[in-house]
């Protein structure tokens, strides 16, 4: 028996609408410690890996644990019939092959219950190293989400260079090129509006900006983005998810040759 | 050019 309520149903709406187009299906695993997914694009280039803990749930009940194959299409078509501020409480009983979506209003009025069919999807769990970076970046998620609709509409490609001057994205294409430096700046008034390099050392990896746009669909997750860069590994694009967890994207580099 | 890469090499199957 599963049932999970979260009060701030909005949050796996959001969640939904920022995966929904990266990945088709995915197996969502409950277990004591929280709701969670792994799973790659069908390209292998990108993985998402999102943790809601159990404790951020009004109600966490998980019997024993499970994986659910959902098409996340389908997922996020059930859930956009949710209201931004209904109640979601997500039901599966112990060896059905369905899950029950239930919404309620705020004040209790309306109560809506959507059953998907579960499928059996073959995926492979993967092991994620424990990565030293180079460089960590944490600044305003919308200005990471900006950044990369504008280069994009430039080139296909980014290349993100941290230096001790700051972080620069760079992009070239037919047109021209582009370049977009963003210093370090800690006076600012509010600490999400920050822009924060943490950065023992320079590194420079380029990016298909193809990706990144498709991650910075979390944005409405969260008002930071935290990226994790080191030399000739993928890159982690992270999203807190406010006393709950994370949305964490992977991505590999492109290499030159 | 510059080649694409693929996550497969970077993490191992659990």
């Amino acid at each position: 028996m599963l049932e999970l309520r979260l009060v701030q149903g909005s949050l796996l709406k959001k969640v939904l609408e920022s995966i929904k187009d990266l990945v088709n299906d995915a197996n969502f695993d409950c277990s004591a410690t929280g709701f969670s997914l792994q799973a790659m694009d069908s390209s292998h280039v990108a993985l998402v890996a999102l943790l809601l803990r159990s404790e951020g749930f009004e109600h966490y009940r998980c019997d024993r644990n499970i994986s659910m194959g959902m098409n996340l299409g389908n997922m996020a078509k059930m859930l956009k019939c949710a209201g931004n501020d209904d109640i979601i409480t997500l039901k599966a009983d112990d060896g059905s092959d369905t899950v029950t979506f239930m919404f309620e209003s705020p004040t209790q009025d309306k109560i809506a219950d959507f059953e998907m069919r579960l499928m059996d999807i073959d995926s492979e769990h993967l092991g994620i190293p424990e990565a030293e970076y180079h460089a960590i970046l944490i600044m305003p998620s919308a200005e990471f989400a900006r950044i990369c609709k504008d280069l994009s509409s430039i080139g296909d490609t980014v290349v993100i260079s941290v230096t001790k001057e700051g972080v620069k994205f760079s992009t070239r294409g037919d047109i021209g090129t582009a370049n977009v430096v963003c210093r370090q700046n800690t006076t600012v008034d509010k600490p999400e509006e920050a822009t924060v390099i943490e950065m023992p050392e320079p590194v420079s990896l380029t990016f298909a900006l193809r990706y990144l746009n498709s991650f910075t669909k979390a944005t409405p997750l969260s008002n930071t983005v935290t990226i994790s860069l080191s030399s000739e590994i993928p890159v982690v694009v992270e999203y807190k998810i406010a006393e709950m967890g994370y949305i964490r994207f992977y991505l590999a580099p492109k290499i030159e040759e | 050019s510059s080649r694409q890469s693929t996550l497969d090499k970077f993490f191992q199957n659990s």
